[in-house]
């Protein structure tokens, strides 16, 4: 998955793909044709720094312990960007 | 606040909802309640009217459902998303549904129904997620409390740029959230936690990281949902990586998210006199391993080692801290020096040379 990360991350599997469908369901992140890695990389950074940024957390467009705190707590359903 | 693209919205003001289906963690008496109560909300500030039909079709259809419920937008289990809501339009427009693998409650147990139905029903009416934390259209739950919920400043200006206010608002005292570089910024307690800076303003906190201009905005409940709204004082004893927290004659100790046992104490405990309601401010030097507290136009010295009132106190503030005023809001410390707040000036006071060395505002702490 691609998901820019902090070198020193300890993220599993299943935490990236948590983090993935939460980006796709409130931030609109469109999954990609397989094989297009490298532009889904630049998606996702951008994805995580339009997150990062609605909750005023440090916008470095990677997987981080904070960014991925929030996205586990509980909330709304709506998406929190665009259509 | 935000709207919906197109800034979707109703076009009439007297709108109806149906219950199509109930959970079975409530009674239907408060499933309904709910329900009414957080229409209330919306209703009491803009000349929305909301009636409740039990056949045909509403603008508004409430139900609960689970997984994959029928709108290509499923649910996931407990906890993760509890529930959404369209925006106004025909059909699903406007619809709201709660994910029923949620434990529904009425008070501060699983997620309070009424709570997020407040909020669902502001995504009915056209108002989108807000990045506002202390408002009702954050996108993320935080129970905020058993006293009575005032829909917050920033929900209202959102609803009422869309339909107007009403002409019966019970309420018209909506909490605003505080604005770090308000030139009249005073502040309720800081302290260090773990490294970090957090800064107290009525019900929220902003945490500064050592390395980062910009301060987080937080919610104190989303933090600590048993502590209350507001604090008075609070300060962080390194040496047992525990923060104590004060309000009125109650004091907490906190290690990280959680709760010391057997907190919250009396503040009378730690040896001030029982009469004592409040504590205004502390701070805790790390060279000397005293804490200060500071109540009226009086300070108090506590030695943590021994755990007890150093003796010959309290004293007057204006004999030891001359100048920063008869009372202070907030106290900490940054290496050698003491910042004391009063309104909207903080003092910066040497230790070493016992005296105030510069008049900053307050807002100066958030680097504005």
């Amino acid at each position: 998955i691609p998901i820019p990360l902090e070198d020193s991350h300890e993220f599993t599997e299943k935490d990236l793909q948590f983090a993935e469908r939460y980006l796709r369901t409130h931030y609109d992140l469109r999954p990609n044709p397989a094989g297009v890695m490298k532009k889904s990389v630049n998606t996702m950074a951008s994805k995580l720094r339009e997150m990062q940024e609605f909750f005023g957390l440090e916008v470095t467009g990677k997987l981080d312990d904070e960014t991925y705190e929030l996205m586990r707590k509980p909330r709304c359903g709506v998406p929190d960007v665009g259509e | 606040y935000n709207f919906f693209p197109r800034k979707l919205k109703w076009s009439k003001t007297n709108l109806t909802y149906r219950i199509m289906n109930y959970t079975s963690d409530l009674r239907r008496a408060e499933v309904d309640r709910a329900f009414k109560k957080a229409f209330k909300v919306w209703s009491d500030v803009t000349p929305l009217n909301f009636t409740r039909i039990r056949s045909g079709v509403a603008d508004i259809m409430i139900s609960f459902g689970t997984r994959e419920h029928g709108d290509f937008y499923p649910f996931d289990g407990p906890s993760g998303l509890l529930a959404h809501a369209f925006p106004p339009g025909p059909d699903y427009g406007g619809d709201a549904h709660f994910d029923d693998d949620e434990a529904w409650s009425d008070d501060s147990r699983g997620y309070n129904l009424f709570l997020v139905a407040a909020h669902e029903f502001g995504h009915s009416l056209g108002l989108e997620h807000s990045r506002d934390p202390g408002a009702l259209m954050f996108p993320i739950y935080t129970y905020t409390g058993k006293t009575g919920f005032v829909l917050p400043d920033d929900d209202v200006q959102g609803i009422q740029e869309l339909y107007g206010a009403g002409d019966k608002d019970p309420n018209p005292k909506h909490p605003k959230t505080p604005e770090k570089c308000d030139p009249d910024l005073s502040l309720d307690a800081v302290t260090e936690l773990r490294g970090e800076m957090l800064v107290f303003k009525d019900r929220f906190f902003w945490r500064l990281h050592p390395q980062m201009v910009e301060a987080e905005l937080v919610l104190l409940k989303s933090f600590w949902p048993e502590l209350p709204n507001k604090i008075d004082a609070a300060y962080e004893n390194p040496v047992k990586d525990l923060v104590y927290m004060f309000k009125g004659k109650k004091v907490w100790a906190l290690n990280g998210y959680d709760i010391v046992e057997d907190f919250p104490k009396k503040i009378y405990e730690m040896g001030f006199p029982k009469e004592m309601k409040r504590i205004d401010a502390a701070v805790h030097i790390k060279d000397t391993g005293k804490t200060l507290f500071f109540t009226g136009n009086k300070y108090w010295s506590y030695d943590e080692e021994a755990d007890v009132m150093d003796a010959g106190y309290p004293r007057l503030i204006e004999d030891e801290f001359a100048g920063i005023g008869d009372r202070v809001d907030a106290v900490y410390q940054r290496n050698d020096y003491l910042y004391f707040f009063n309104g909207p000036l903080q003092f910066e006071y040497s230790i070493w040379s016992r005296r105030i060395v510069r008049v900053l505002h307050t807002n100066s702490l958030f680097w504005c």
